[in-house]
């Protein structure tokens, strides 16, 4: 579920979310 | 160097974004939720935190990232969507 999802993330994966974020 | 600019530079950037949001100003709290991660991601990265302090600043991240998308998806049909209040 996305509670653990969010205990766990990772550096390169929030690089990897910011990135999708920053791209329209 | 103050090490505890970057920090809460972060924390005051998601605290608008939160305003923003709850204030319906979505494209402003994207854009805000955007550049806190930013600057967490800077502080984990770069600045020596503690493990758990850093857990829970990946896991704010995580929780932020999620919210901005969603804002992202809906400013995204709202454009293609003609701009008339239902």
């Amino acid at each position: 579920p996305a509670k653990s999802k969010a205990a766990t993330i990772s550096d390169a994966e929030i690089e990897r979310q910011l990135k999708a974020l920053g791209m329209d | 160097a103050n090490n505890n600019n970057n920090l809460q530079k972060a924390i005051d950037l998601a605290s608008k974004a939160a305003q923003e949001d709850k204030a319906e100003n979505y494209e402003e709290a994207l854009r805000l939720y955007q550049h806190a991660v930013q600057y967490f991601l800077h502080v984990v990265k770069y600045e020596a935190q503690g493990d758990k302090a850093k857990q829970s600043i990946r896991a704010k991240c995580a929780e932020y990232l999620d919210r901005a998308e969603k804002l992202k998806e809906y400013l995204k049909k709202k454009e293609k969507a003609p701009a008339k209040p239902v």
